[in-house]
């Protein structure tokens, strides 16, 4: 039972998807050597089928991504807690006749939030952010315009991606998102919380992060940011995941970044129970070491 | 490089890594470059090879210098100098869970993790603790990151005033201060409420569903029947499943895991094949 008699059933289960890149260009029976948009394939491994064919190197066709989303609301939506859902829900921009464009960036996002909330909100309620499974995105590198630039809000981008995600983002965090795009979702209240982190703040490949030494520096402030949510977080003893697009190893992140990150995970170890990310395609774990990122800090 | 040049031996364990960190993973970086723009999986195995190496094969080695060290209670000097002591302790590792994807990078793929929830519900009902509002929170954090960030321009000025004086040794707010000594290890590291159990990866296999789908169109399906049959997702494999059997999802079970990997190649064949989603590539 939850505060204004509503009620939570849990399961102690979750899920974790990411990295759909749905791309409405996907043509079936075109050519992979053409990104799956035209062409005429010579054999049979060019050809883009109906659901796609893994390793051709095209994004997803609309078909995986509605039947992916159809299975899990067929097969999951009833049995899991929360979606933890780590982001680029676009095409890639690999194809010089149909460049992307900031509008179509936004209106996809726009969509697949949309099919979210559709799938898991409870169905009934008047109120937009009554989940019966709590959603929590964070954005990828590929959802932003140009591709991998994302800089400090309030812009016109972290207004739209409010917009898009207002209700999955709780109210009293609208101002803080609208710099950082970071937020978390106290998926059971007062008890577990999912944090969604803006890491392209922390990513070496977006041009405006040069470290996170300086104040004036995106990942300086997000991990103020996080500073103070996992104390506060800490003082309730809450327990918390932290969730995001880019993962945390050093190839991906400026290296002073990479490793205040690495010590906030590892110093609030009594609170964080885990970090869940995407942006690799492969599943595999990394153990990243406090030991030698305090070491890495105290030599610089 | 000055810390180098400088004697300071607790560094001298770590000092390589990261050089040869770099190199190893420069073909990661091609990968990645190629990636971005969504092309065909490059170096992905070189990649596998390389967490391996730098991670894992690290970890296996401290843990094993440890167990040494801890049969030879006495402390040997070697070469004259004495050996340093490895810390063997899992409570310095963080465990970063990349996921598989559902673009056809390789098979597409998600996960679903458990987690303990037991004893949660009867702290519910008793009504032992209130949920408490975020609004003062979020309004201080406001106020307070205003003043943390408002002294940048002051900062650099007095910094470049008083080189090398205490003034530049204030404190960085990015960085944590240490974990207070007399909290407990969270869900991550002991068996507690909210850690996690067990996980099943699923994947739609590719292959097998584009089959089905030519067969139920064959057999007079239309277009739609014969991808609502064809098209499933699958348990691709359980946290617990053989042939590294995990009894829980641990930090310790994490790293017993990486040594493992570390160790033995048919272990690693098999977690490289899922790091795929069962595509069997290779470079």
């Amino acid at each position: 039972q939850l505060p204004g008699g509503k009620s939570k059933t849990l399961h102690g289960r979750f899920l974790h998807i990411t990295d759909i890149h749905p791309d409405p260009h996907y043509k079936t029976g075109s050519s992979a050597a053409d990104v799956c948009h035209s062409g005429k394939p010579d054999k049979k491994k060019d050809t883009a089928t109906r659901f796609g064919v893994a390793m051709n190197g095209c994004d997803s066709s609309m078909d995986l991504m509605e039947y992916t989303l159809k299975w899990v609301e067929d097969n999951l939506k009833d049995k899991i807690d929360f979606v933890v859902w780590t982001g680029d829900n676009i095409r890639h921009d690999n194809d010089r006749k149909i460049p992307r464009t900031e509008s179509q960036i936004f209106e996809l996002n726009e969509e697949m939030a949309h099919k979210f909330e559709k799938m898991f909100r409870r169905p009934n309620s008047a109120d937009p952010r009554d989940f019966a499974v709590d959603v929590v995105p964070s954005l990828g590198n590929n959802d932003v315009f140009p591709h991998n630039l994302f800089s400090l809000g309030p812009t016109l981008q972290t207004r739209e991606i409010y917009n898009m995600w207002s209700n999955f983002v709780p109210q009293e965090q609208q101002r803080a998102f609208a710099r950082g795009t970071s937020f978390f979702v106290e998926v059971i209240p007062g008890k577990l919380a999912v944090l969604s982190i803006q890491t392209l703040y922390l990513y070496k490949a977006n041009p405006l992060v040069d470290s996170c030494n300086s104040k004036k520096q995106p990942g300086y402030q997000l991990l103020l940011w996080l500073g103070y949510v996992l104390e506060e977080l800490r003082s309730r003893n809450m327990k918390v995941w932290l969730t995001g697009h880019v993962p945390p190893i050093l190839k991906n992140y400026e290296e002073s970044c990479y490793h205040k990150y690495t010590l906030w995970t590892n110093e609030y170890r009594d609170v964080i129970i885990g970090g869940l990310y995407g942006h690799m395609n492969m599943d595999h774990f990394v153990p990243v070491d406090g030991k030698k990122s305090w070491k890495a800090i105290d030599a610089t | 490089s000055n810390a180098k040049t400088q004697e300071i031996p607790d560094y001298a364990e770590d000092e390589d890594d990261f050089v040869e960190f770099d190199k190893l993973l420069e073909s990661a970086v091609e990968a990645s470059d190629v990636r971005i723009m969504g092309a065909k999986p490059v170096n992905k195995g070189a990649y596998m090879d390389s967490v391996r190496e730098m991670y894992y094969k690290k970890i296996a080695s401290r843990m094993a210098d440890v167990s040494t060290s801890g049969k030879n209670k006495k402390n040997k000097k070697k070469n004259g100098k004495k050996k340093k002591k490895k810390d063997g302790s899992i409570d310095r590792y963080s465990i970063v869970n990349i996921a598989g994807s559902v673009i056809p990078t390789f098979n597409p793929a998600f996960r679903v993790w458990e987690y303990n929830i037991s004893g949660l519900d009867s702290e519910f009902q008793s009504g032992s603790f209130q949920i408490k509002g975020w609004d003062d929170f979020f309004q201080k954090l406001e106020v307070n990151m205003e003043r943390d960030l408002r002294d940048e321009e002051k900062d650099q000025k007095w910094s470049n005033i008083f080189q090398n004086n205490r003034i530049n040794n204030k404190v960085d707010k990015s960085i944590p201060t240490r974990m207070p000594a007399d909290l407990n290890s969270g869900p991550g590291y002991t068996p507690q409420l909210f850690s996690p159990t067990r996980f099943i990866q699923y994947y739609a296999d590719l292959e097998t569903i584009e089959k089905n789908y030519k067969k139920a169109l064959k057999d007079g399906s239309t277009e739609d029947d014969a991808a609502t049959t064809a098209f499933e997702y699958q348990v691709e494999y359980s946290s617990d499943d053989e042939p590294y059997r995990m009894k829980s999802l641990l930090t310790k079970d994490y790293i017993k895991l990486a040594v493992k990997l570390a160790k033995y190649d048919e272990l690693w064949d098999k977690y490289t094949e899922r790091a795929f989603l069962s595509t069997g590539y290779t470079d």
